[in-house]
């Protein structure tokens, strides 16, 4: 039915299956990034047990489309409002309807919450993917595949199959790595461990970092979302401060020009006079018009006055359009309207004695300015730099989505920054996304 | 003549049909599934789901009606090339 979709039979001919949530429940408790990355981390769990890879396509046509429907919506398996049945996907052979995955949106769908409250998208949804690639209901207990709903199965970024459902899946599909098949003299390869292989993954994308264990090199408010960089990968927050995807894209797959090479970034941040973004890395910078670089870049950063050795962190007031380098115990202000370094320029840092210093990354919101260093960050009053009560707090909790006891809880209950305070009036055109490459 | 269920059974015999475990009930004669089948039927089911065999609609049979659960069937129909389709196991 749909052009290029090869199902067969129980399985999948493809190895590389796309996907694409069609539609959303319409009163959710839970938002369009957390079911997107929820689907996402359901369908990873099938693939970390098979040589499938799943990657999200924004068109018309996927091989898994996932709808939130409700009562009959005429396709022989009509929902029944909250309760009954909550959720159905179609089998591979299915002529029509192969890789059809659908939720009942009347039912109350949620993510960590107590096994007695709503349902958990995660736990349904790696269910109706077994059914997507061919599973049937199993008697087992452990089974995932077992029909009844039995509460959430704990953090998606944790959870595995179970051995029943691992064979059960590798029997369709083979096992994820084919060094890893490991056939004994008397067992005959499995008609589907004959299948091409996958198409073996780029060597050189290194392992992508954890957002909820690691520091941050760098961060940036970039037309309003902000962006944390990590390694040669970054994560991207919107407007409404919402983590966009759970894993992190590649720089140089997005920043066009930025070298593939490149280990790390030390600074970002985006020229309020005329929407540039600014990257610095060791002795070097780079500018970008939206996210393709300008010609003649990189260049030294002693073009602004700096030292060689390049610096540890930057932000941009959009107010004044001053822009504060930092490097150690040193802080440089550079005036963007006339590009000149302030001839003070540079002086002890106003942070040191306040929070340790080097810094790893600065970040300014509309009056305020955020400091980050290791797992942690502080919140520092504009002009005097000094750290508001309450502070530190956790990056990974507070920015990046991550809960649970492994964070250290907010010391004070003041709220995490919402994106209404972080919001600059100076918001360039937005930065349209013209093709995002995923390390996997 | 074998004694058709009893109506108020319906609820059950729906579920169980839903879930593959009855065949539908036949829809020229109306025939309603007697109830030789559905007591096969609920076994089925039981057995499926790992509680005791009883064959009636007791408590631990009846709590599982009630659970949400996946709209598919746990019995699948036979395939059209008349082969049954895979049972797990």
């Amino acid at each position: 039915k749909s052009r290029g979709r090869r199902s067969a039979g129980l399985a999948w001919t493809k190895r590389n299956i796309s996907w694409k949530v069609k539609t959303y429940p319409r009163e959710a408790r839970l938002g369009r990034e957390t079911i997107r990355a929820l689907t996402h981390y359901a369908l990873k769990v099938w693939s970390e047990a098979t040589p499938l890879t799943f990657h999200e396509v924004g068109g018309s046509s996927a091989d898994v489309s996932v709808e939130f429907l409700r009562l009959d919506h005429q396709d022989g398996y009509p929902f029944d409002g909250p309760g009954g049945m909550v959720a159905h996907a179609f089998f591979p052979g299915d002529p029509q309807r192969a890789g059809h995955v659908h939720f009942d949106s009347d039912e109350d769908w949620t993510f960590r919450s107590p096994d007695d409250y709503g349902t958990d998208l995660f736990a349904v949804a790696v269910h109706e993917f077994g059914h997507s690639l061919g599973l049937a209901h199993s008697p087992s207990k452990r089974s995932i595949m077992r029909p009844y709903y039995q509460g959430p199965v704990g953090d998606p970024l944790q959870y595995q199959l179970q051995a029943d459902d691992r064979t059960d899946i590798q029997r369709l599909y083979g096992m994820a790595r084919p060094g890893s098949r490991v056939l004994h003299s008397t067992e005959k390869p499995e008609a589907s461990s004959l299948l091409p292989d996958p198409p073996s993954l780029p060597r050189d994308f290194p392992e992508f970092p954890d957002r909820c264990s690691s520091s941050i090199d760098a961060v940036a408010q970039i037309r309003g979302e902000t962006f944390f960089f990590k390694g040669q990968y970054f994560w991207r927050l919107t407007h409404g401060q919402h983590l966009t995807s759970l894993r992190p894209a590649l720089s140089a797959a997005f920043w066009r020009g930025l070298p593939r090479s490149l280990g790390k970034v030390d600074a970002v941040y985006e020229r309020h006079t005329d929407h540039r973004i600014l990257f610095f890395s060791g002795p070097l910078y780079w500018v970008f018009k939206d996210n393709g670089v300008e010609e003649g870049y990189p260049r030294p950063v002693t073009d602004f006055g700096l030292p060689q050795g390049g610096v540890d962190a930057a932000f941009s007031w959009p107010h004044d359009r001053k822009t504060f380098f930092f490097k150690g115990g040193l802080q440089w202000c550079y005036e963007e309207a006339v590009g000149r370094m302030d001839e003070g320029s540079p002086t002890h840092t106003a942070l040191g004695g306040q929070l340790p210093t080097p810094v790893d990354a600065m970040l300014s919101g509309s009056d305020e300015v955020y400091a980050f260093k290791g797992r942690q960050y502080w919140k520092l009053e504009r002009h005097s730099l000094k750290p508001e009560k309450g502070y530190p707090r956790s990056i990974a909790r507070d920015w990046l989505d991550c809960t649970g006891e492994l964070y250290p809880p907010p010391s004070a209950p003041t709220s995490p920054p919402t994106g209404a305070k972080l919001q600059p009036d100076w918001r360039g055109p937005p930065l349209e996304v013209e093709r995002c490459v995923c390390p996997s | 003549r074998p004694v058709p269920t009893p109506a108020d059974e319906s609820g059950e015999v729906a579920w169980l049909t839903q879930y593959g475990y009855l065949p539908p009930a036949n829809p020229v004669t109306g025939q309603l599934q007697t109830w030789e089948a559905v007591t096969s039927a609920i076994r089925g089911m039981q057995r499926f789901a790992g509680v005791p065999e009883t064959g009636i609609p007791d408590d631990a049979t009846l709590a599982l009606i009630r659970t949400p659960r996946c709209s598919l069937p746990d019995v699948l129909p036979a395939r059209k090339n008349g082969r049954q389709w895979r049972k797990r196991r």
